[in-house]
Formats: C-alpha cells, sequence, structure tokens
C-alpha cells in the first residue's frame, strides 16, 4: 500500500489533480482511497457525481462519536473510496483538527484492513504547514509527497515553505518528497520559474500539466475529466501523471 | 487609537493595499502603526524601500528574548511604525505562533503608549482562522475587520470563512466586521459576484480597487504606489479606500 501526499496553495488545483489522478488509476484496476484533508471537504466531490459526502467531523458531532466506517467512506467513479476530514467552526479551535481526528478514526475502524488499497492519496491544504496539515508529513502516514504548483509568485513561495517543512520535519525515512506537479495557470515565464523552484528545492517537474476548459465543463457535469471525456486530450495528460507517479513511487 | 484588521486569502493583496493605506493616511499626518500578522512577513516591505525588517520571532530567538522596542518596530515612509510578527519554521508549530508572540512582546514594550498611533493595522493571512490568526478577532485586538478578496472563487471562499470566524467568536463587542475591499482581479462578473459575498454576509463593498501596473512598478522600487506615483489615479484609488476606511470605523 502506497501512502502518497499531495499538497499546495489552496485553489492551486490539488483537488483536481487529485481526483482524476484517483479515477485514471482506478480505471486501470488499482483499488485507490481518496481521503480530502482540507477543511473546505469537497476534494472527492468529482468522483461522487458532484455530491459533497459527510465529514468525519462532522458525523463524529452529529452521531455523538457512534461512528461506523459506511458513515464515513464512500465508493465513487471506479470504485475509489472517497473519505472526507472536514475541518471545526471557522474560528474555533485547529483548522486542521478534523485531519488528525479522521486519521484516528480511520485506524479505529480499521479503514484500510477492509478496503485494502493499492494507493492512498491524501490531499492536503498546503498555505499553512502546521497543526494537522503536518501530519501527512510529520506523522509518518505519507511514503511519497508532491507538490501541485503554477508558476504564480503565491503558489511558489507556498511550495517552498511546504518543501522546507518535509525536509525540517518529515520523520526519518518517510515523506519523500518527491516531487511538484506543475498545474499551468499560464503566467509570463510558468516553465522556468517552477523549474527554477525544483532545482532549487533539491527535486523535479515530475508533470506539467495544461489549462483546460474541460477541467470545468467535467466539473459541471460532477465529474473527472478522466470520467467525463476519457479519449480527450486532457485525460491523455492526467493519464501521463498517473505513469509518472506510479514510476515514481515505485509501483 | 482605532485597531483595524485587514484579512483575506493568502496573495489577495492584503499587504499591497494595507501598505497603500498606510501611507496614504500617514501622508495626512495621521500617526499609524502597521503590524504583519503573516509568516510570510513582508507586509511592511514597500514602507520600508523594499527592505524586509525583522520579526519579532526571529528577533526573540537571535536575541535570547533581550529584545527592545527599536529591535522590532521600524519607522517608515511618513513615519508609519512598522512590525513584523514572523512565523516558526515550516512543520514545527502553529504557524500563527509569531503572532501571539508579537502582541505579548509589543505589550510588554509597551509600544503602543511610546508611538500613540492614531490607527493599527493588523495585516492578517486568512487560509486559515486560527491558532495566532484568530487573535486579532478573538482576542479583543481589533475593533474592526475588513476583507480583501477578488471575484475568484477561493479568495470568495475565504472571505466567507473568515466572515464566519468573526460572527462566531468575535469576543462581545468588538471586531466589527466592517465590509469587503474588492481588489480586482478582472475576472467574468467580478463586481456582481464579490457583492453578492458582502450581501450574503450581511456587509458591504466598501471599495472597488482596479488592478494597476503601477502596483508592480512601484513594488520594483520598493514602494507603496502612494510614495512613488502620489498624483496618478491610482493613488487616488487608495486615498478614496483610506477617506471609506475612516468613515466607516468613526474616525
Ligand atoms: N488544469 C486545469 N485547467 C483548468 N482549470 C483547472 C485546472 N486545475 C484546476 N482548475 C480549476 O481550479 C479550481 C480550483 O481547483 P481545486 O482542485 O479545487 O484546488 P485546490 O484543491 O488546490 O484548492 C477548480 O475549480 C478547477 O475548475
Ligand atoms: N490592485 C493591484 N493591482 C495590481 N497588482 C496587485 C494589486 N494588488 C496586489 N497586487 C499584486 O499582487 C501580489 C500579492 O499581493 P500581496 O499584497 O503581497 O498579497 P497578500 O499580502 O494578500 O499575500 C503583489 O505582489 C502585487 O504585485
Ligand atoms: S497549528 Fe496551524 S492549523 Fe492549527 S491552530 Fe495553529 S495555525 Fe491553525
Ligand atoms: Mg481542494
Ligand atoms: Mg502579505
Amino acid at each position: 500500500m502506497k501512502k502518497i501526499a499531495i499538497y499546495g496553495k489552496g485553489g492551486i488545483g490539488k483537488s483536481t489533480t487529485t481526483s482524476n489522478l484517483s479515477a485514471a488509476l482506478a480505471a486501470r484496476g488499482l483499488r485507490v482511497m481518496q481521503i480530502g484533508c482540507d477543511p473546505k471537504a469537497d476534494s472527492t466531490k468529482n468522483l461522487m457525481q458532484g455530491r459533497v459526502i459527510p465529514t468525519v467531523l462532522d458525523q463524529i458531532r452529529q452521531r455523538d462519536n457512534q461512528v461506523e466506517l459506511d458513515h464515513i467512506a464512500f465508493e465513487g467513479f471506479g470504485g475509489v473510496v472517497c473519505v472526507e476530514a472536514g475541518g471545526p467552526t471557522p474560528g474555533i479551535g485547529c483548522a486542521g483538527r478534523g485531519i488528525i481526528t479522521a486519521f484516528q478514526k480511520l485506524e479505529e475502524l480499521e479503514a484500510y484492513e477492509r478496503y485494502q488499497p493499492d494507493i492512498v492519496f491524501y490531499d492536503v491544504l498546503g498555505d499553512v504547514v502546521c497543526g494537522g496539515f503536518a501530519m501527512p508529513i510529520r506523522g509518518g502516514y505519507a511514503d511519497n509527497v508532491f507538490i501541485v504548483t503554477s508558476g504564480e509568485m503565491m503558489a511558489l513561495y507556498a511550495a517552498t515553505n511546504i518543501a522546507h517543512a518535509i525536509e525540517n520535519f518529515g520523520k526519518r525515512g518517510y515523506a519523500k518528497y518527491s516531487g511538484l506537479i506543475q498545474n499551468s495557470r499560464n503566467v509570463e515565464n510558468e516553465d522556468a520559474l517552477v523549474q527554477q523552484v525544483a532545482r532549487e528545492s533539491g527535486t523535479e517537474v515530475v508533470k506539467i500539466i495544461p489549462r483546460h476548459k474541460l477541467v470545468q465543463q467535467a466539473e459541471n457535469q460532477g465529474m473527472t475529466v478522466v470520467e467525463a471525456f476519457p479519449d480527450s486530450e486532457m485525460a491523455r495528460e492526467y493519464n501521463s501523471l498517473a505513469d509518472k507517479v506510479l514510476e515514481v513511487v515505485g509501483l
């Protein structure tokens, strides 16, 4: 079971990229689990026909901690097992608390034993790397970390920050920083800017994903591009990313 | 002394807007203090001729807590008193910890008594509203809160989140949510989208600031637009924002 964390600045395209990755790998017969670790809790929406599934935090609250696996894990497109950690009420408590709680609950309910995933993706907010948001790196929960970025200054700043966090506090032998995924925003000199940050942080650009309106068109149908437009050039881009990820993590 | 917090998603233009506001008000003879509450620690750069001042956290570390006011508070353009809270090493501890530490240190060193500001601006990261980032709202440190947003989905999502935090956890009588500042990104239907979020969160759009390359030109000289191009249309926009802010906070 390979555990892969996908980090990046909010809005950069983590969930879009991760859910298309999950869909592409599931379509090849791999058992995939995708765990949303962003309080926005919509990581898996386009694997669930546009449905926002209940979060682990919400279920614990509403069911007074009488939570079963079927309350928090849902099978979506291609059999991808979808989970959303959720977040606390804005302003109170650590925003990353949902992630800590979700990880505990999934272990307690033996989710990995039941579903036997080949790959687990954690889709993690990367604007700050602390509290629960640092767990996939610090807790030894991830074997590999990829960072999604564009050529925009704020996205690159966040990427550098996350790279430092991995370097400083990845537990020995865990959380290998495996590369940047460029989710293009078509800014000036983008490829070179992203390439430079890759070099400076001692890694590579794993794949350049173009900006494409098929993403929005698929989204409007509550789907990934891989599901809605499987024969498109854009679906090929995500499949090529899937190949690269498998190669990098040794699957 | 009016204490005003400026929140918003990372990269939305909080520091650009706040430093131009500070410059505009200082140019009218008001005593202004600007406290950067973003681990990026560059809020006051363009009031300090492009210089990134030492942060409170860094000074405490490097000087073994033997910190004087002159080590952390610096007078910039127009006499604006500049402070940067700083942030911890990425991945370790709460990212908002610098803010908590900075507030304590400024009180301990009696900064407000020494400088007697008419207005204090806190420029605060708003991607998560927890830990130290919630302090200006929860700790009763801010009289008024403005949120900087554009018409982009992620900026509006963050704005809504921050508005909820104020509503849930502003201490009684403190932290009045005073409105949205639209920092335009020229997306489709922008004015209407921002207007809608204003309505839904029970407030108004205080000012629409256009996107303008004079911002970059001033930045490249290490200045605000108000300092570099005082007679420009863009400087007038920031002055008009200053008028509106004074009116809204009752100064
Ligand atoms: N390659 C792409 N081309 C076009 N639009 C994209 C692409 N990737 C992401 N987007 C758009 O950007 C928005 C934000 O992406 P999302 O995956 O939700 O970001 P994150 O999960 O990092 O917050 C999505 O609504 C999506 O429509
Ligand atoms: N009105 C504007 N017009 C053009 N560029 C802007 C404007 N406001 C901000 N910017 C640009 O956006 C970038 C990010 O702004 P910044 O103030 O640093 O964001 P934040 O403090 O919210 O992280 C700045 O480098 C600046 O050049
Ligand atoms: S550790 Fe990070 S996520 Fe948790 S309270 Fe602090 S800033 Fe918020
Ligand atoms: Mg997401
Ligand atoms: Mg800033």
